[in-house]
């Protein structure tokens, strides 16, 4: 039984600025860091394509069942966020390691012909960012000091 | 004023928490993980 | 007062070194030598001397970088690339900020960071207030979006320098998103909303902070947005913006439903105090927080004996305080009527009191029905359990409690009796003690009454709360099942019930599924 009631004019000053701010709603990456390596607005894809990720997708366990590429990817082009995080977690679940010098994963191949405090030496597959592929390093040393 | 507000892109039924990945009020899904940003290691900043 | 003459353009000079600094590669790695230089470099400029000459480095540093942002939004050449630069020169200017609250003062000096960052926060709000003042409606939010929320980011990342000074940070934040609140700056509007929502900002005010110390700068924030949104709700037909903004604070509430209900449970009183009674659902959303580890009773099993739940005996939270809303005058007079049940004067004097106006919608002082109806619910309780009863039609009947709501019913007017009706059924929550006085009241009214009009404002004060999208609050549920099911309250006997066929079907159909 309230009815309205009529906006005094301070109200209607506020509707005309709320209806200009309408005009310019505030964007998803005004509120996050820079991604200088992915479109932040997702790229129109055809109808036929999955049009939203799947709703577990921020789960560890979907990670782990993402191809070794995809987890690379993830991790070089979506730098500094959670998705970066889990791929990470899940490389190393899958026996790889990242070494903080050479900024690069590492998996061993065999057991290494020397292993000391400091270091093991043997033959590793590492992933190489620039030619995105997975290449063999005979005789490497992987030194434990640089291990995050 | 009603609505059905299971419509609003909030997984209402969810176990996890939902604040963590509300990306905002205007928005129609939760935040992916590559939306979030996160502190990471700073030898993950590659770049 | 005026800037000092040379000011603006050796802050021009010296923000500009540090924006080519801040993008330089390698900052990373030798950054605290950078900053360290930095800082040198600004008190070699004497712009540390002192706090007008800080405050004054900071208000020109952020009007350039607004200045910045609306020449790129504004230039057509941009295009799609507009909001990069623009991010380019204040996540600048932000790091700049949050480095400069990092050194300054000795490490363990965390009141010199607090009372900087307090500083550079009011400093920025200000510069918002007088462009909003300025620009009307060309402003925009961009420029301080991108400042608030990247420097909450910084200052709230895991660092044992800030990780000490968590809980000043956010009441400077809070002190500043109250000063740019929706009521004052209606073009920020939007992204204010998005600033309180943020999921770090509620994490760490809702979750991480001990002893819920950051509750009630929480619920100062969204007693802003409801004190902005209410007079617009309040007319029911939302134009587009306003409805946007609606929505938004229904997936905020949304979120603190399932995440931090007992928040909402707390705060509820003041809340609905805000939220125009005909804005139904969204107090539904708010009377429907339980806390989590309760196990609410179907309501809809047969013959559930409420009072024997285990919860049903204790009293809720309630915040703020609300006792401080009745004017101290008629608490006197009424702790002095429910004490002595005279004189019945006072009863005859009561609508005097609530009511302000004669403008037919704006007659009463709601809140203070709110709070007369609460207070003397609680006395009751109180007196029910001294004489260790519990509430029911028989223990709450011809006592001092229910002559006020018996004569309130009777003497105030549609418009009043609805606004004393709802704050009854505000109180219809989570099994609680509140919720079962309130319930019996509600039902003890409708039967003891002999005005079918008054019966049936009680029954179209629920219904209407249960017609609306879910949820419902489980009090509101079992109270309604309990006026239709109960032989005592003859309710299908009324002719409002059968006073046209689609009344008649949507009580049956409601009756339908409470069976």
């Amino acid at each position: 039984p309230l009815g309205p009631i009529s906006l005094g004019q301070d109200k209607v000053y506020q509707l005309r600025m709320l209806e200009s701010a309408y005009k310019h709603m505030p964007e998803p990456s005004d509120s996050e860091k820079v991604r200088p390596y992915l479109q932040r607005t997702p790229y129109p894809t055809p109808p036929y394509h999955p049009q939203h990720s799947p709703s577990h997708m921020d789960s560890y366990d979907f990670y782990q069942r993402l191809s070794i590429e995809t987890l690379f990817f993830i991790f070089y082009y979506m730098e500094g966020t959670k998705a970066q995080y889990m791929a990470a977690k899940a490389l190393k679940k899958l026996s790889w390691r990242f070494h903080t010098k050479y900024m690069t994963w590492f998996q061993r191949l065999e057991e290494p012909n020397t292993i000391t405090d400091d270091y093991e030496m043997g033959t590793y597959i590492y992933f190489d960012y620039e030619k995105w592929a997975q290449r063999k390093k005979d005789g490497f040393t992987f030194e434990y000091r640089y291990l995050e | 004023l009603g609505s059905d507000l299971t419509t609003l892109g909030l997984h209402l039924n969810s176990p996890e928490s939902l604040y963590s990945t509300f990306s905002s009020p205007f928005a129609d899904s939760p935040s992916r993980p590559q939306d979030i940003d996160y502190p990471v290691p700073q030898e993950y900043l590659i770049h | 007062l005026e800037d000092p003459p040379g000011l603006y353009e050796k802050v021009e000079y010296l923000l500009s070194e540090w924006v080519r600094h801040f993008h330089q590669p390698g900052l990373l790695r030798d950054g605290d030598k950078i900053y360290a230089a930095y800082v040198a470099r600004l008190q070699q400029q004497g712009i540390l001397k002192n706090d007008d000459l800080i405050q004054r480095f900071f208000r020109i540093s952020m009007e350039m970088c607004v200045e910045l942002c609306y020449r790129t939004l504004n230039d057509p050449v941009n295009g799609g690339m507009s909001r990069p630069k623009c991010y380019h020169t204040m996540d600048a200017f932000v790091k700049l900020v949050v480095v400069l609250v990092r050194y300054s003062g000795e490490s363990s000096n965390t009141l010199a960071k607090v009372n900087l960052l307090n500083k550079v926060l009011l400093t920025v709000t200000q510069v918002l207030l007088a462009d909003h003042e300025k620009r009307q409606v060309e402003f925009h939010q961009l420029p301080y979006h991108r400042f608030f929320i990247m420097i909450l980011n910084d200052l709230c990342s895991p660092d044992p320098v800030f990780d000490a000074i968590n809980f000043p940070v956010l009441q400077c934040f809070c002190t500043a998103y109250h000063m740019v609140r929706p009521s004052k700056a209606p073009g920020f509007a939007y992204t204010w909303l998005e600033l309180i929502s943020h999921r770090v900002f509620v994490s760490k005010l809702l979750l991480q902070t001990p002893q819920q110390k950051g509750w009630p700068l929480f619920h100062q924030l969204l007693i802003d947005v409801f004190k902005f949104l209410s007079p617009f709700l309040r007319n029911a037909e939302l134009v587009k913006p306003t409805q946007t903004l609606y929505k938004g604070t229904l997936r905020v509430l949304l979120v603190l439903l399932h995440d931090f209900p007992e928040f909402l449970c707390d705060y509820h009183f003041s809340f609905c105090d805000v939220i125009p009674p005909n804005c139904i659902q969204m107090r539904n959303l708010i009377l429907s927080a339980f806390p989590r580890n309760m196990r609410l009773p179907d309501p809809f099993t047969p013959n559930l004996k409420v009072e024997l739940l285990p919860d049903i005996q204790n009293a809720p939270r309630i915040l703020p305080a609300y006792i401080q809303l009745i004017i101290p005058d008629l608490k006197k007079n009424l702790d002095n009527y429910i004490k002595t049940r005279a004189p019945v004067t006072f009863l005859q004097e009561l609508r005097g009191h609530l009511q302000i106006s004669s403008e037919p919608g704006k007659q009463y002082n709601s809140s203070l029905i709110n709070a007369l109806v609460l207070y003397v619910g609680t006395q009751a309780i109180a007196f029910i359990h001294s004489k260790s009863g519990t509430p029911s039609p028989t223990t709450i009947a011809h006592t001092a409690h229910m002559d006020i709501f018996q004569h309130l019913v009777v003497d105030l007017d549609t418009e009043g009796r609805y606004l004393f009706l709802n704050a009854i059924a505000n109180q219809l929550r989570y099994p609680n003690s509140h919720t079962h006085f309130f319930s019996c009241a509600l039902l003890s009214l409708f039967a003891e009454t002999n005005h079918e009009a008054i019966q049936e404002q009680i029954t179209r004060v629920l219904l209407e709360r249960l017609i609306v999208n879910r949820p419902h609050p489980w009090g509101l549920l079992i109270t309604f099942i309990d006026l239709i099911k109960n032989p005592t309250y003859n309710f299908w006997k009324h002719d409002f019930v059968h006073c046209a066929p689609e009344i008649e079907r949507l009580f049956e159909s409601v009756a339908k599924s409470c069976m």
